[in-house]
């Protein structure tokens, strides 16, 4: 699974 | 930010807005399900804790604010102040349904297992299936007043645009957030039933109804 980011969408 | 994801966000808005106008203008929200709307007001809850521990934009912050507000503001409506129109005979879909099993996925396939991440990774799963009661209430009674279908179809275009943010971030910044992928095309494709429905009938001037 991809590396956590920030969550910018909404 | 890119355009799709600007218009989904909007169109998302739209949504959200005629459904709200359309309670107060009629001072009624009969064919609308209170179980979906309680989904919504879910989904946002659990996803938008991130306000609290970290800041992304003004835009993020206040589109987020708005969304909260305005899906409390619609289950008020219909639960108390236009308690009386709602057509709870119709809107028999099980919540636990959804929100167990929901519940459940997130538990076991998520991206990371802290408490914030595993409601971020509900609120995603659950929304890909909260307007199921306001389908099912359509399939019940067989249509839909033409400005509720108006309300589904910005929501759904709202998903269809956020699918083509995603391939153009994948390609533009190789950005993917596979959990997100899949719930959203999962949620769109529950709407396409009703694109059809909307564009062969609604956009002709016809009153949505399902076929007998």
């Amino acid at each position: 699974l991809p590396i956590l980011k920030p969550k910018d969408e909404l | 930010m890119n355009i799709f994801r600007l218009l989904g966000d909007l169109s998302h808005l739209l949504a959200i807005i005629i459904l709200l106008l359309k309670i107060w203008r009629t001072r009624s929200c009969a064919g609308v399900s209170g179980k979906s709307q309680i989904l919504f007001a879910l989904v946002f809850t659990t996803r938008y804790l991130d306000l609290f521990t970290n800041f992304i934009s003004m835009y993020n912050s206040a589109m987020k604010l708005i969304y909260l507000v305005c899906s409390y503001a619609t289950v008020f409506l219909m639960y108390f102040k236009f308690k009386a129109t709602y057509d709870s005979n119709h809107d028999t879909f099980r919540m636990e349904f959804l929100v167990v099993p929901v519940g459940g996925l997130a538990f076991l396939v998520n991206h990371d297992f802290t408490p914030l991440e595993i409601l971020w990774t509900f609120s995603i799963y659950l929304e890909a299936v909260a307007i199921l009661p306001q389908l099912f209430m359509i399939s019940k009674t067989g249509e839909a007043e033409t400005i509720t279908s108006h309300y589904l179809f910005a929501l759904g275009s709202y998903r269809a645009l956020y699918i083509v943010n995603w391939v153009f971030r994948f390609y533009t910044e190789g950005f993917f957030d596979l959990i997100a992928i899949v719930a959203g095309c999962v949620q769109t494709i529950l709407y396409c039933d009703f694109f059809y429905l909307y564009i062969t009938k609604v956009l002709k001037g016809k009153q949505l109804t399902l076929p007998a």
